[in-house]
């Protein structure tokens, strides 16, 4: 066996005299003891009462304690003279229960006899939100925001504050710790009402590297200023932007200062305010972009991509040369190139140069040779001509070949053909015959 | 050669003049490290004579001035179905001869063509042979030094078997004429090839290209009456001789 959780009580039901709706017999002493759930009131309601009329309810009678305490008590019926009836008014109970006793003598009148009482009871919740403040000097019952729900209520704290242990009062929250999430909204104790005096709140906005913080801070802007020769003066109250490198920016007055771009990814804000005057408070939305790096520049006989109209952290590019010509940097010759958006603003690699590229001298042809036609030192698109030595060496399907240096760095012919040709003997055609005259 | 005359420079590029163990012959060049030849030069008494008794010269007409540029030859290539160990079997007389580093053709020194795959030799066709041999007849035998042609015409091949059968008549021993021969001369002689030309080219032209339809190789007597020049049928070695090249 094991321990049944408490019944909860029932939310509202019924009671009714004994031997209701027929005549209450004489010498009851009955008793009820209603109740409702916890946080809730208890209404009475009776639907039917005729109970022996007498003065004060002296022989029977139908009384409502609340605890110790009569709430009433009830004879007669609606029509009658003597007597004291609930009319058509509920009981409310100041708290969750009620007691019902019913009493009756041991003589009942002959000509009329009394039915008794029936009477619905039901749950009604408590707005402990409105109910005054308890005369102990305990103070309110929720310091600040206070919420009815069924059966209970919640305290709650503005903006700035956090709810103690207690659950009732709140105490002021102002080291937020470090904001890291790419955008987020900052805000004053208690903004937009006043904070309580010197408060000293640290926000730290740190984001990765290679984002930069803006700062918008909405128009409902109030910390008190100091009016001075020079003008305002943040001298008791201020909120300091601090930025690594840069100096140090306090901010008073009545004016949002709008938007504060800071050009780093590590912000921090502290607002102080002194034991006197008054400072309504502040309120930002952060938001973060990434660092942006300078257009790479255009790569002479070469392509970066892609073109974007700003290049931020983390964009790649990558430069190709046009055909025939190759990517070297550093003297060096590189087979592809590809440069990132650092954090700190700058691509981690210089652009490249595309150089000319060259097939190399072209292939001597035995029994024949070779003639530029064109170009610069075996330079890509430079044309050469072989040619045999005739007569007595002929190229196979031509007398003369042109060969042109393609941007695969081959020396290719018209055909597509890389081999070099080849001189192909002549046969049996002398330079000199014989030749006989005589006949 | 026979009744010819002395070739002027560069007319005969491919002639090649062999000497074999002192012996003269003939040869033609048909590919910048190819010499073609007749068998029996490189061949004789059933040996093939050894490399370093070989000598190849081209490009000149003359002896004396040929003689100074020997060509090193690689390898002699003699046709496996050659088999003249008495000197009357000339069937397959040929051979051919690598030469150790290529030519550079020049005027000179030229190939002979090869002929196309299905030449025929016409009867009566006039053809030329070439050579360094003698130049007069048996009894009266004179070796010149000067490069010498001959235009002689293809003779039908019966009428060369009876003029070869005629002599058999009065010789022992005379070779037998075959299908891998053809005869060319004038019947009543004085116009002929002789020895010390063996292995030279008969050449034919077609449409100004000259190109090796024969090589001397044998015959009765040298320029005499009803006697004619025997010629290795070129035709029917292409094969070979493109296998042997390919080959080596």
């Amino acid at each position: 066996c094991w321990r049944l959780p408490d019944q909860e009580p029932p939310m509202h039901g019924g009671v009714q005299s004994p031997q209701y709706p027929q005549p209450y017999p004489p010498n009851q002493n009955a008793q009820w003891d209603l109740s409702v759930p916890e946080g809730y009131q208890l209404r009475l309601t009776f639907t039917h009462l005729d109970i022996e009329a007498s003065e004060g309810c002296h022989y029977d009678a139908l009384t409502v304690f609340y605890d110790d305490k009569i709430l009433g008590k009830f004879c007669g019926h609606e029509n009658s003279a003597d007597g004291i009836h609930p009319g058509n008014q509920p009981i409310l109970s100041p708290g969750n229960r009620l007691t019902l006793v019913f009493q009756s003598d041991d003589s009942n009148p002959e000509r009329h006899q009394n039915v008794g009482f029936s009477a619905q009871y039901q749950a009604i919740d408590i707005d402990e939100c409105s109910a005054p403040e308890p005369a102990d000097g305990s103070g309110p019952l929720c310091s600040q925001i206070c919420l009815n729900t069924l059966g209970s209520y919640l305290c709650s704290c503005y903006h700035g504050f956090e709810l103690r242990s207690d659950q009732r009062t709140c105490v002021l929250s102002c080291s937020g710790g470090i904001f890291d999430e790419p955008e987020g909204h900052l805000f004053s104790p208690g903004y937009p009402n006043p904070p309580p005096h010197a408060v000293s709140c640290q926000y730290i906005i740190s984001v990765e590297s290679g984002f930069t913080v803006s700062l918008n801070f909405t128009d409902n802007f109030h910390i008190e200023s100091v009016d001075t020769e020079q003008g305002p003066n943040c001298l008791y109250h201020w909120l300091q932007v601090t930025v690594p490198n840069q100096e140090p920016m306090k901010l008073c007055g009545g004016k949002s200062p709008g938007l504060i771009i800071t050009n780093s990814n590590n912000v921090q804000l502290d607002y102080h305010t002194d034991n006197d005057g008054l400072s309504r408070g502040w309120s930002l939305d952060y938001s973060t972009h990434r660092v942006q790096c300078p257009f790479p520049g255009k790569v002479g006989r070469g392509r970066v991509t892609p073109v974007l109209t700003e290049y931020l952290y983390r964009d790649y590019i990558s430069v190709r040369c046009d055909p025939g010509y190759k990517l070297m940097t550093n003297g060096q010759e590189i087979e592809s190139f590809s440069t990132m958006c650092q954090s700190n603003g700058q691509w981690h690699l210089p652009l490249p140069e595309c150089h000319i590229i060259d097939c190399g001298e072209p292939k001597p042809l035995l029994n024949g040779g070779v003639t530029f036609l064109s170009g610069f030192q075996n330079q890509y698109r430079s044309i050469v001509l072989y040619h045999c030595n005739e007569p007595f060496y002929s190229l196979l399907g031509g007398t003369n070949v042109s060969f042109t240096c393609e941007a695969d760095r081959r020396w290719r012919s018209n055909n597509d053909i890389v081999v070099s040709p080849t001189c192909l003997p002549v046969c049996g055609q002398p330079i000199n015959h014989i030749s006989a005259y005589q006949r | 050669i026979i009744g010819g005359s002395e070739a002027p420079n560069h007319t005969i590029p491919w002639q090649v003049l062999l000497s074999v163990d002192g012996h003269r012959a003939g040869g033609m060049v048909i590919a910048d490290r190819w010499i073609m030849t007749a068998a029996h030069v490189l061949k004789e008494s059933g040996n093939t004579v050894p490399n370093d008794a070989l000598r190849v010269y081209m490009g000149l007409t003359n002896v004396n001035t040929l003689r100074q540029s020997p060509v090193y030859t690689a390898s002699i290539h003699i046709h496996p179905e050659y088999d003249n160990p008495n000197q009357v079997n000339f069937n397959n007389d040929i051979a051919l001869i690598k030469l150790r580093e290529p030519i550079t053709f020049r005027a000179s020194v030229m190939p002979v063509c090869l002929p196309e795959k299905g030449a025929t030799y016409v009867t009566g066709m006039m053809g030329l042979v070439s050579g360094f041999g003698l130049t007069e007849s048996n009894n009266n035998r004179i070796l010149t030094n000067k490069l010498k042609y001959v235009q002689l015409p293809v003779v039908e091949q019966e009428t060369c078997r009876a003029s070869i059968t005629s002599a058999k008549k009065k010789r022992s021993s005379v070779p037998r004429l075959t299908s891998n021969m053809f005869c060319a001369g004038v019947p009543e002689g004085g116009k002929d090839s002789c020895q010390g030309d063996s292995g030279g080219p008969f050449t034919l032209t077609d449409d100004g290209r000259v190109w090796a339809a024969g090589i001397v190789s044998w015959g009765v007597d040298c320029g005499q009456q009803g006697t004619y020049g025997v010629y290795t049928r070129v035709t029917h070695y292409l094969d070979w001789i493109n296998k042997t090249m390919q080959e080596n």
